[in-house]
């Protein structure tokens, strides 16, 4: 799975998530991708978020929709992130990953599984990692 | 505000052999999305630029080099959403296509529906005249040699591998 969320100059956030599945899925099984609230979710009024992992799960939890819903309570973008994707994995023990942006460009990166790559613009610099704590940085 | 974009290339057990591949197409993708938000101010367009890098690479679950079915076939799904009007388009179980995301944004923008599955999504790509792409383009070398893996793991546990539910795959 792969999985996009911007925020343009004018505040306007959006999300993309594309995949192919699980591998050797059953034919026409349909996973949380699709799945509004579950696979991405964007409201320019919170932020938005994209997500990926054991789509079962994540389709269950409606995972994407319920770190935005945190963040509209006034949990910042990071700290949403995580502690849905952590309550997830403690609910249904399967792991998932999931990206956000907030309104004013606050980011949250988190994921319960062993990897997931990342990699973020913002002000001039290049941020991006794949392990778990891992974050680079280059300047543009 | 100052635009941002960040992107994901999927979670789960990546091996060591695959972590660079991973980081080279999203960084890829970020920048080239960004590049997009800047000069077009459009977000929409942003999503679809980085998304559309990682749907080409076959390192990365999406597009080309998606997982199979235990058919052998490749299924594919994309959903974007956009904030302003909480508008969405998506699909699902779309054969033969390059570009799943885009077709999701046609959804979204081109008719009164959000999600489109099946028949009428087979319709749609027609009617929209959105080229195909064949299986050699779409079904990579790894995919295969993943569903031979899958296939070969199940039928060392009890339950047939063809029963759904009981034996998932990789993860995204």
């Amino acid at each position: 799975t792969v999985g996009c969320v911007a925020l343009d100059s004018n505040g306007h956030v959006a999300s993309g998530t594309s995949t192919g599945g699980i591998c050797g899925k059953y034919k026409g099984r349909i996973g949380d991708t699709p799945q509004l609230g579950s696979g991405g979710y964007s409201d320019d009024n919170v932020g938005a978020v994209s997500t990926t992992g054991y789509g079962e799960a994540i389709m269950r939890y409606n995972l994407a929709h319920r770190i935005l819903s945190r963040m509209d309570s006034g949990i910042d973008a990071q700290n949403a992130t995580k502690s849905v994707v952590d309550g997830m994995t403690a609910r249904t023990k399967k792991t998932a990953g999931a990206i956000t942006l907030s309104k004013l460009g606050d980011v949250g990166i988190s994921f319960s599984s062993k990897r997931m790559a990342w990699a973020f613009v913002k002000d001039g610099e290049l941020h991006y990692g794949i392990e778990q704590g891992q974050h680079e940085v280059e300047k543009l | 505000v100052s635009p941002v974009i960040l992107v994901h290339g999927g979670a789960g057990d990546i091996p060591d052999s695959g972590v660079q591949e991973k980081i080279d197409g999203v960084k890829q993708s970020a920048l080239v999305g960004y590049k997009v938000l800047c000069e077009t101010g459009l977000v929409l367009d942003a999503i679809e630029a980085s998304i559309n890098i990682m749907e080409d690479l076959e390192g990365f679950n999406a597009g080309r080099g998606s997982v199979l079915t235990l058919t052998g076939e490749v299924e594919m799904e994309a959903l974007i959403t956009e904030g302003k009007d909480l508008n969405a388009g998506a699909i699902t179980l779309a054969k033969n296509i390059r570009y799943p995301i885009s077709v999701a944004r046609k959804v979204m923008e081109q008719t009164p529906h959000t999600f489109l599955g099946g028949a009428g999504l087979e319709d749609f790509i027609k009617k929209s005249n959105i080229p195909r792409v064949g299986d050699d383009w779409l079904i990579t070398d790894r995919a295969k040699d993943a569903l031979e893996k899958f296939k070969q793991q199940g039928a060392n546990h009890t339950e047939a591998a063809t029963e759904i539910g009981k034996r998932p795959g990789d993860v995204g």
